[in-house]
């Protein structure tokens, strides 16, 4: 464990929270996809399928109980509580999310590392976690200004996986073994289609109004 | 010449 990663971890927690607080106490998902967090849900549930077989530490079982548990948690929120799903978004949030799935799937059976059920499902989910934000970023730009919550979930999210790549690289130099170049490439990507948001991230918000 | 590639992040 490293610095880079721990702080990769960290902000991942608390995208997670920040979005958890937001739902739960004021009961809105305003301006956040549904999309998006289903196609979240299916990251984790696929790329968390070894917490049964491997035990790698505490911390990490800990951490996937976390994702797994607050991301379904989230899904449920915005599908099925009465006063939460009423404030979610339904006719903006229409990103066929679900062509996003497909070609995932065919991608992980064609490029992966090792052709077994867990690595092609673990690979499947690296693919949809990088382009999972899509369907939240479209929304974004239709439903233009959004609230500071929302916009600090957005942000930490797409800093986590930031922080991972300076991990790779740390690691890269210091370890005996490497990451897979399927990780790096895939978490690149998934920090780039972040860029733009990023950008108007610090232009509006920094400047003390909300994101636009 | 690397290690096989790690499995223990999140």
């Amino acid at each position: 464990m490293n610095i880079f990663r721990l702080a990769g971890d960290m902000t991942h927690l608390a995208s997670v929270l920040v979005l958890l607080l937001k739902i739960h106490t004021i009961k809105s998902c305003a301006g956040v996809s549904l999309r998006t967090q289903e196609l979240y849900a299916i990251v984790f549930a696929t790329r968390y399928l070894d917490i049964f077989t491997s035990f790698v530490s505490v911390y990490n079982t800990f951490m996937k109980l976390v994702f797994l548990g607050s991301s379904f948690s989230i899904v449920w929120y915005m599908r099925y509580h009465k006063a939460v799903h009423r404030t979610y978004d339904r006719e903006q949030d229409t990103f066929r999310h679900w062509f996003l799935v497909l070609p995932c799937l065919v991608l992980a059976l064609l490029i992966h590392e090792k052709f077994t059920f867990l690595e092609v499902l673990w690979t499947f989910s690296l693919y949809l976690e990088a382009v999972a934000i899509l369907p939240q970023l479209v929304l974004l730009q239709r439903t233009r200004n959004i609230d500071n919550l929302t916009g600090q979930y957005i942000f930490l999210l797409g800093g986590y996986r930031g922080l991972y790549i300076l991990n790779w690289i740390y690691r890269y130099f210091t370890e005996p073994h490497f990451v897979h170049w399927i990780t790096w490439i895939a978490g690149l990507v998934q920090t780039l289609l972040y860029a733009d948001f990023f950008y108007y991230y610090f232009l509006r918000f920094i400047g003390g109004r909300g994101v636009e | 010449e690397k290690e096989t590639p790690i499995k223990d992040e999140l």
